[in-house]
């Protein structure tokens, strides 16, 4: 992906000629940087609540070389990395490791995909997992090692591959195709949840090992490190703003009792919407 | 001949400008947007302003409907209001927001920018 990074230029094409009524330089800021001074996060750990909705830096990253592809005149579809797809969304994984097992021979991801839409057109997926450098090297398994994404149900294999130990003495995220699980998949049978499995095996043998050598292990992870499935859509048809504004709505409507009382600056800003 | 003012402003009957893209800086915290779009905080949309009056000029690709609503508009502005200045190409732009779900989502948003103005 970082192959296809574009700089972000320091005017943009498109404000050429005409009047800045702000800041001239605003739009060459990084989202770090937006993100370190603007009070927008602050204000999603309040509403959103404590476990903070922190994006990923894959997500920065999308957005950031899309946008500047956009300011050069080109078509983000155009990226291989896009898949041709006009949104991406990311799931953050919902499962928890088993610490009275141990040793982790399998690791179960979690997603809740309910928020994809039946209109738009699945065109990839993918899960994203940070391996971290594991505690102790000693013991990391010697030799190559494969690692490989099972469906939960049906214990089908839908992605593998070998990783070299002497490459896991820095983390970095392992990427690995779902999309033929997603090829298949419709809402109506196989409800909102999205459950893979991973397991480790020594070289092509049936040997598993232990997940916790190889730095899958989910204890003490940021939010950031946490896995995310990104699925990659097309609406069908132009959407606008509208559809983002009612979902929004809607599910503030159904939230809880509390979260309504404390809701006096939401029905502010709804109204003034 | 019409004489300019100090403003560069032609006096009289002409002084509203011709059809022409003009700034509309959109500010997302402003509309309260921000508790679910996450970036860009703000962009440049543009928006259409002037008057499409007779004779047309190519560069505002007139539609044939345009060009007679604007011919009847200059023999007889009482039966015929003059043609729209309206948006004639629009672009995309990128937004990184949060979903129902709490997802956090990148979506291309077409018709977003304008890029240029038109007679219809």
């Amino acid at each position: 992906f970082q192959s296809a990074a574009i700089i972000s230029p320091s005017v943009p094409r498109r404000n050429k000629g005409a009047k800045i009524l702000h800041d001239g330089q605003r739009s060459t800021k990084f989202l770090k940087e937006i993100f370190a001074s603007s009070p927008i996060l602050s204000h999603h750990q309040e509403d959103f609540n404590k476990d903070a909705i922190v994006p990923h830096d894959y997500m920065l990253s999308i957005y950031r070389t899309y946008s500047a592809a956009e300011r050069l005149g080109l078509n983000a579809s155009f990226f291989r990395s896009s898949k041709s797809a006009n949104t991406i969304t990311s799931f953050v994984d919902r499962g928890t490791d088993d610490l009275l097992h141990s040793p982790l021979r399998r690791q179960k991801y979690l997603f809740d995909v309910s928020t994809l839409s039946d209109k738009e057109e699945l065109v990839g997926a993918e899960l994203r997992i940070f391996r971290k450098v594991p505690g102790d090297l000693q013991t990391s398994p010697t030799g190559l090692y494969d690692i490989q994404l099972l469906s939960c149900r049906s214990e089908r294999l839908l992605d593998s591959r070998s990783l070299d130990p002497l490459d896991s003495r820095k983390p970095g995220w392992e990427v690995l195709d779902v999309w033929e699980m997603f090829k298949n998949r419709h809402h109506s049978d196989q409800g909102s949840q999205i459950c893979l499995q991973l397991k480790g095996t020594l070289g092509k043998s049936e040997m598993e090992i232990d997940l916790k050598q190889m730095g899958f292990d989910r204890t003490g992870r940021t939010q950031q490190e946490k896995a995310i499935l990104v699925v990659y859509t097309r609406s069908k048809k132009r959407e606008n703003l509208f559809n983002e504004m009612k979902e929004k709505i809607k599910s503030r409507g159904s939230g809880s009792r509390s979260e309504e009382e404390r809701g006096l600056q939401f029905k502010a800003r709804r109204r003034r919407r | 001949t019409a004489l300019n003012n100090r403003h560069g402003k032609r006096h009289g009957k002409k002084s509203k400008s011709r059809c022409s893209k003009k700034a509309l800086h959109v500010n997302f915290k402003e509309l309260g947007w921000d508790d679910w779009i996450i970036a860009p905080l703000d962009y440049e949309a543009y928006h259409c302003e002037g008057v499409c009056d007779f004779p047309l000029r190519s560069h505002l690709e007139p539609t044939n409907h345009a060009i007679i609503q604007t011919l009847m508009n200059s023999m007889d502005p009482n039966s015929t209001p003059p043609s729209c200045c309206v948006p004639t190409k629009l672009s995309p732009i990128s937004i990184l927001y949060i979903d129902s779900g709490n997802n956090v989502v990148y979506k291309q948003y077409e018709d977003m920018v304008v890029e240029q103005c038109g007679c219809r």
